[in-house]
């Protein structure tokens, strides 16, 4: 007993309310983003040592704490009969692990685009854009009435295949506040579509098993999202002049 | 169970060495990196008259000089830490979320008579 207090109170000093346990093994936990890594390299240099801690330099702001918030959102309709080439997607960050002392400086959400590139031939011949909208939702959906009056539409754009991922990246710290207050975090919808005026039909999209002729069908993208959430705790980073 | 290294036989205020290796206590199923802290710590004697090595302000000085006059009455002055350096962490939280951490003042670099 004697030990977990005295480590309940190191891990206190840390910043942290208990050891944590994360899910699964190592090598089966998600993988750590390349740019934590070199933020976390870059930190142990030598010159780091006289550079503040408090600051982080790679988004211009003030924090001591860098989460790769990952996405808990459910997928809200696949390929529909209406819209065979359509993709609606709820996208939900829990930014409660964030604590009260916490001061949030940078929320910003990275969206990232893969196309399974079934040829390059296939995609350089047949260039079908993917239009993709991001919503904010305001309020629970009451069934049985339409979800989209509960969105507030906060991006379009449209995204051509690559051959390289596509990154979407947006600004959302004041939204990511609104979402502390315990009731308020209705996350996001993301919709990925034909772009207007396509034949949704035509536009089929490429799915393992479907015979269909490769210059016409295209792939969907595989879609990933992480918000990336920068705090200060105030009690680690006293904001005195450096000696 | 850290690896204690040797202490040297002086007395004299310094920054002694103390790497604990988060494995020892259980600690690196969730701490990704780095594999160990440098808990160094300062550690000994600053007495009358006070060395130039061991940075004494001028209020060390003086008290270290009555402290000779007076050992009961008046403690040494104390050996602290004079030159701290941050360290970062990287570890897993309890939603599976990547944290990259960052300290201030966790390393000692530097001990002196305050």
């Amino acid at each position: 007993e004697d030990r977990n207090t005295r480590e309940r109170l190191f891990l206190g000093s840390l910043g942290l309310s208990e050891r944590p346990q994360p899910a699964g093994s190592r090598h089966t936990r998600r993988p750590v983003p390349s740019e934590l890594w070199r933020m976390f390299r870059r930190s142990e240099s030598i010159q780091a040592r006289d550079s503040d801690p408090c600051t982080v330099s790679e988004y211009g702001v003030r924090g001591n704490i860098i989460r790769y918030v990952q996405d808990q959102g459910r997928l809200v309709s696949g390929w529909s009969s209406s819209c065979q080439a359509c993709l609606v997607k709820q996208l939900f960050f829990n930014v409660s692990v964030l604590q009260p002392v916490e001061l949030l400086s940078l929320a910003q959400l990275e969206i990232r685009l893969h196309w399974k590139p079934l040829r390059p031939a296939g995609l350089l011949r047949g260039p079908r854009a993917v239009s993709m909208s991001l919503s904010k939702v305001i309020r629970a959906t009451l069934r049985g009435a339409d979800p989209r009056a509960s969105r507030r539409l906060l991006l379009s754009q449209s995204l051509r295949p690559q051959l390289e991922p596509a990154a979407v990246a947006m600004d959302l710290t004041p939204l990511a506040e609104s979402w502390r207050k315990p009731g308020h975090n209705y996350g996001l919808v993301v919709e990925l579509s034909p772009p207007p005026g396509a034949d949704p039909e035509e536009l089929t999209p490429f799915l393992p098993g479907n015979a269909f002729p490769l210059e016409e069908a295209w792939t969907l993208p595989l879609m990933e999202a992480s918000l990336v959430v920068v705090s200060l705790n105030p009690h680690q980073c006293r904001s005195r002049q450096r000696r | 169970s850290a690896v204690h290294l040797p202490v040297t036989p002086s007395n004299i205020c310094k920054a002694r060495r103390l790497y604990i290796d988060f494995k020892d206590v259980g600690w690196q199923d969730w701490i990704i990196a780095p594999p160990g802290y440098m808990a160094n710590y300062c550690h000994g004697e600053c007495p009358f008259p006070l060395s130039e090595s061991l940075n004494g302000t001028n209020h060390a000085i003086l008290q270290t000089l009555v402290h000779s006059l007076d050992p009961q009455g008046t403690p040494q002055p104390c050996c602290v830490p004079i030159r701290l350096s941050p360290i970062s962490m990287l570890y897993y939280d309890n939603n599976d979320n990547v944290v990259l951490r960052h300290y201030q003042d966790m390393v000692v670099d530097e001990c002196g008579c305050r």
